[in-house]
């Protein structure tokens, strides 16, 4: 439990500092800003409540594809998040470290590299729209299949469609925490 | 930023993220 926790850490703070020093250096050295992913925080407030807001928004329509979902997939298995059964194991070191890992590492570092670097990088080729459905299907991709694909599709439209309205990564950081931590409550109870 | 530069940087997270989960 406690060990594999440190581990997914480790891999997902360390493939971060990869990527963001392999950003900051070819930014820099062709004069642009990295920080023009969307690192810019002000005004917080107002991004919080943006992230609140999305995180409403977004309880309906994920419900009602989790439910669609586990109809259209009823007869095939998917996997569990690995978290979850860390989780209700009820072990405090490992809920301590499992609410770090899903409600502060990953959505810092998923939102900088989904909805940061890969989602402006298609928006400076293609349109907003193709851009917002190809990064959600592939952030989808890459989570347990294929009953989670369309409950975080449109969990990450949404985040990418707050990237987009407020110019700021930081409500889809809010959005992503609270969405996780309160998927991990669920699962605690 | 240039789409190249940030295409570039998400892929050097996403190997490392794969290569490192299972190197590890």
């Amino acid at each position: 439990g406690v060990q594999d926790l440190i581990i997914e850490l480790a891999v997902m703070v360390l493939s971060a500092a990869i990527g963001l020093s392999t950003l900051w250096s070819m930014a820099g050295s062709n004069g642009q800003d990295p920080k023009a992913i969307g690192y810019k925080f002000k005004p917080a407030g107002e991004n919080v409540l943006w992230g609140l807001g999305g995180f409403i928004a977004s309880l309906p329509l994920v419900a009602a594809m989790s439910l669609l979902s586990n109809w259209a997939f009823r007869r095939i298995h998917t996997p569990e998040q690995p978290i979850i059964p860390m989780v209700s194991s009820g072990n405090a070191a490992v809920v301590a470290l499992a609410f770090i890992v899903a409600c502060v590492a990953a959505p810092i570092i998923e939102e900088t590299f989904f909805r940061g670097t890969l989602y402006n990088a298609f928006r400076g080729k293609t349109g907003t729209w193709p851009s917002v459905l190809a990064t959600s299907a592939l952030f989808a991709a890459v989570h347990p299949l294929p009953g989670n694909f369309l409950p975080i599709f449109t969990l990450a439209c949404i985040l990418a469609i707050l990237r987009e309205r407020t110019g700021s990564l930081l409500p889809g950081m809010v959005c992503h925490s609270v969405f996780n931590t309160s998927s991990l409550i669920i699962a605690l109870l | 930023i240039s789409p190249t530069i940030l295409l570039r940087a998400f892929l050097s997270y996403f190997v490392s993220f794969i290569i490192l989960s299972v190197v590890i």
